[in-house]
Order: C-alpha cells, then sequence, then structure tokens
C-alpha cells in the first residue's frame, strides 16, 4: 500500500 | 528513511537538548515561551496516537514518546518547579491565545477530512496537529521580539527547530522523486512551507549575527 507523505514520519 | 529526514529529527532533538540546557544553566525560562511548548504537546499528542494503531520502526516509536516525555517535563519545569515559575512571566508570552489556534486549525481539520473522506478521529487529529504545529512556533517569535537581544542557547533553539523543518521539505523532495509507493500530501507541504516560512525571518538575523560575530537583537 502506498504510504502518504509524512505519516510516517515525526 | 533518508539523510535529509534523519538530519531533520536529529536537528529536532538537539533544540530540545538545546533548550533544556538553556533553562538549565540561567536557572530561568526568560525569553522562552511556555506557550508554544504547550502548542507543541498538544501536536505531539494528537500526531502520535498512531502509537497505539500503526508501528513502523523502533525508531520512530522511541522518538514519539521521547518527543512527548521531554515536552511535557519542560512545560512542568516551567509550570510547577521553582526557580522557573516565579521567574516566568505570562504578560511577556501573551500573544496567541491557545484557543485561538487550536479552534481554527481543529475546524479547517474537520474540513480537509470531510473533503478527503478520511473520517476516523485518528486522521482528524492527525491532520489537526500538522496545522497546529505550523502555528505553534509564533508565540515563541514574539516572545523573541518583546527582549529584542535573543540570548545565545535561545537563539540556537529556535534556530535548530527552524532547520528541523527546512530540512523536512528537502526530505519530502527526495521521498517524492526516490520512493516508489510515495502518495504526496499538499496539506503537509502547505503547511510545512508556512511553518519553514515563519522562522525565514528569525534565519536572516541568526546568520548574520553570527557572521559579524556579535549579539544577537531583532529589529523593532
Amino acid at each position: 500500500a502506498k504510504v502518504a507523505a509524512a505519516k510516517d514520519e515525526l | 528513511m533518508n539523510i535529509f529526514r534523519f538530519a531533520g529529527d536529529m536537528s529536532h532533538v538537539v533544540s530540545i537538548l538545546v533548550l533544556l540546557l538553556r533553562l538549565r544553566s540561567s536557572k530561568s525560562a526568560v525569553g522562552i515561551s511556555l506557550k508554544t511548548q504547550e502548542l507543541f504537546l498538544i501536536v505531539f499528542v494528537t500526531r502520535y496516537l498512531d502509537l497505539f494503531t500503526t508501528f513502523y520502526s523502533l525508531y520512530n516509536s522511541f522518538m514519539k514518546v521521547a518527543y512527548i516525555a521531554s515536552t511535557t517535563y519542560i512545560i512542568w519545569m516551567i509550570r510547577f518547579q521553582e526557580p522557573y515559575k516565579s521567574k516566568y512571566d505570562a504578560s511577556q508570552d501573551s500573544f496567541l491565545h491557545i484557543k485561538f489556534a487550536v479552534a481554527p486549525c481543529a475546524g479547517l481539520a474537520l474540513f480537509a477530512c470531510l473533503v478527503k473522506g478520511e473520517l476516523s478521529p485518528i486522521d482528524i487529529l492527525w491532520t489537526f496537529s500538522i496545522f497546529l504545529e505550523a502555528l505553534a512556533i509564533v508565540p515563541q517569535l514574539f516572545v523573541l521580539q518583546r527582549y529584542r537581544e535573543v540570548e545565545n542557547l535561545t537563539g540556537h533553539y529556535v534556530f535548530f527547530l527552524g532547520a528541523y523543518r527546512g530540512l523536512y521539505i528537502l526530505n519530502w523532495v527526495y521521498r517524492s522523486y526516490y520512493e516508489q509507493f510515495y502518495r504526496h500530501n499538499w496539506l503537509v507541504y502547505v503547511s510545512g512551507a508556512v511553518q519553514t516560512a515563519l522562522y525565514v525571518d528569525f534565519f536572516y538575523y541568526y546568520v548574520v549575527s553570527k557572521y559579524y560575530g556579535g549579539k544577537l537583537t531583532l529589529p523593532t
């Protein structure tokens, strides 16, 4: 699945 | 993980350490905005709810907990611990009432999520935190402006925080080029750009003062 920008960022 | 994102995160960590050092070394919170710290805590708590739902990496989870814990500690120091408590001057930190930052961001987040069809509370709070983070530094910038002459460590604190945001923009550029499964999020980009733009003026005076080796003084 595509990860939306910044969802996995801090 | 890429070099810009990691450098950004480290810059964020350094900024928090510098702030703690600044508080401890001067034994006062004069020149530090408690409001900014409280806004950051709201940002972290609402954004990092995914700690309970999604596991990204040990690094990611550790940093989230560290940001929440360190910011809570800083707020506790300024609000309840001596000598910070009695030296903290709330009248110098009066700009931007918390509710006037929170309410518009909450409204905007609700609207944005309705449009995007993301209706889970976690998504709405995450979007809210993206907007609120852009505003969180504003009270701190106003406190700097009030005292005009910026104490060394306080200047470094704001500098590292700004560097973190700037590096995150480079990180998004990098990711959009090199990551196959990457989806743009324009709300994040726009609020990230706004947030970084707020630091530009401070950066200019910071760099000039470092270049000439003088004190960091902001114009009236």
